[in-house]
């Protein structure tokens, strides 16, 4: 079950979080550069389009259920509009 | 469900595919056979016949492939992404591409299950995209659903429906259960080590304290486990927990089913003419498990792993108040809860009695 979000994997869970984004939430489809990383306006509202398509509480952070639902395997087809 | 914006669809009923290649780690008649039960699974909830053929260019091309196979969508390796398709239309049109990295199988535990993933990404070839129904089979992260009993969701169909019309023979499917629809009732309760878990048909719903209440599959953790769970208990004494259907019961340590499950209840020393287990709870200040059964109740010493004497008790007699045919039941801060139907009744161990007010049983699901 998953564990509370271990904050020694910050950095991890930030490039987990921004590759997930940019591959499934960003309408622009891959062939944009992945989302700028200082842009956290960009990574706080596609994280909480993420959180309210999959059921999530929708909080624009990065918490241990969306680390979860974002380390589970799936479709490669995004999921907003491409 | 939704669509791809201009709801792009075949034009035509009859629709073909091709199997373009294989992967190495099932047969291929177990390939053909997935892919053949997959595109079934579509051609039965909408006027659509597929075709396959061998010797020339199809509508639909499936093939494994690996990293970057240049239709600038590169696969990650093992795990993660592990198939896209493209939306109808012609050349790469409605093409499926399986992750070769990943592994392969016709069953459930060792590596994903093609005719799963496939049935979701012709989903994609017939003109849907992903649906927010965590029950949906268009929901887009994986989860095991064996292929003998797999049914398509009433959103998938509602959504195939949409773009190709109705099939002669009219079809309908499971709803995803809504956590917050006022007829919500559960099939069974327990606690497991700080979260909760309410089962409900194939799914589950799992609270905890921090990350609020999520939706899933009972597959995604226990493949093997049967859907309708009737009653379900944390062990304290030996930190697992114990679900319970018809006359078996499994054991459960974290994913695992421990070895030597199902049993029998009989072994726990229910009469034959118990049938099954309406609602369980154990409360873990004496080790005394409380097994309910239409109008009466049994208990069980865990420590000395056995039925007590002078049971089975009228429930009317030690739980006044609470009815019976028990759906499910959970001790909670030294309360115990009896959940029947729609409504859940808080009953005090100590005084022997009710304590009001009766609330809805999806109060416990944050509603």
């Amino acid at each position: 079950f998953a564990a509370l979000l271990d904050r020694g994997n910050e950095d991890e869970n930030t490039r987990l979080v921004k590759s997930y984004l940019s591959k499934f939430y960003s309408p622009e489809g891959e062939a944009v550069a992945t989302i700028n990383m200082d842009d956290d306006v960009a990574v706080t509202e596609k994280l909480k389009k993420m959180q309210k398509f999959h059921g999530l509480r929708v909080t624009g952070k990065i918490d241990a259920e969306t680390i979860a639902m974002m380390k589970r395997d799936r479709c490669g087809v995004p999921d907003v509009e491409q | 469900f939704t669509l791809n914006p201009g709801e792009p669809k075949w034009d035509r009923k009859n629709i073909t595919y091709r199997i373009v290649g294989y992967t190495p780690d099932m047969h291929e008649f177990y390939v053909e056979k997935a892919i053949e039960a997959a595109f079934k699974v579509w051609s039965k909830a909408a006027p659509l016949e597929f075709e396959r053929v061998k010797d020339k260019v199809a509508d639909i091309e499936l093939s494994f492939q690996r990293g970057d196979h240049y239709d600038n969508s590169p696969f990650d390796g093992p795990g993660g992404t592990l198939a896209h398709a493209f939306q109808p239309g012609s050349a790469i049109g409605g093409d499926v591409h399986f992750d070769e990295d990943e592994t392969w199988t016709a069953g459930g535990l060792q590596g994903h299950n093609l005719f799963i993933v496939a049935a979701h990404e012709i989903g994609h070839a017939l003109g849907l995209s992903h649906s927010t129904d965590q029950g949906a089979l268009m929901y887009p992260t994986y989860t095991y659903s064996d292929p003998r009993t797999f049914q398509l969701n009433q959103d998938d169909i509602d959504g195939i429906q949409s773009l190709y019309g109705k099939p002669d023979i009219p079809v309908r499917g499971p709803k995803t259960p809504e956590a917050c629809a006022p007829s919500t009732t559960f099939d069974a309760v327990t606690t497991l080590r700080g979260e909760m878990l309410f089962f409900k048909g194939r799914y589950l719903w799992r609270k905890h304290f921090q990350s609020g209440v999520q939706l899933e599959f009972i597959a995604t953790f226990w493949p093997d486990l049967p859907s309708g769970i009737q009653a379900a208990y944390e062990n304290y004494e030996t930190d697992n927990f114990v679900v319970f259907k018809g006359n078996k019961y499994w054991a459960l340590n974290g994913y695992a089913i421990e070895s030597g499950y199902p049993k029998s209840i009989y072994q726990l020393g229910f009469p034959k003419t118990v049938k099954r287990i309406d609602a369980v709870f154990s409360d873990s200040e004496s080790g005394k498990t409380y097994f309910f059964v239409n109008d009466k109740y049994w208990r069980y010493d865990e420590i000395r792993q056995s039925m007590e004497t002078g049971y089975p008790r009228p429930i009317a007699q030690d739980f006044k108040g609470i009815g019976k045919k028990i759906d499910a039941a959970i001790q909670q801060n030294g309360y115990i809860y009896f959940f029947r139907g729609k409504r859940v009744t808080q009953f005090d161990p100590r005084r022997k009695s009710v304590v009001p007010p009766i609330r809805k049983s999806n109060s416990w699901l944050n509603c």
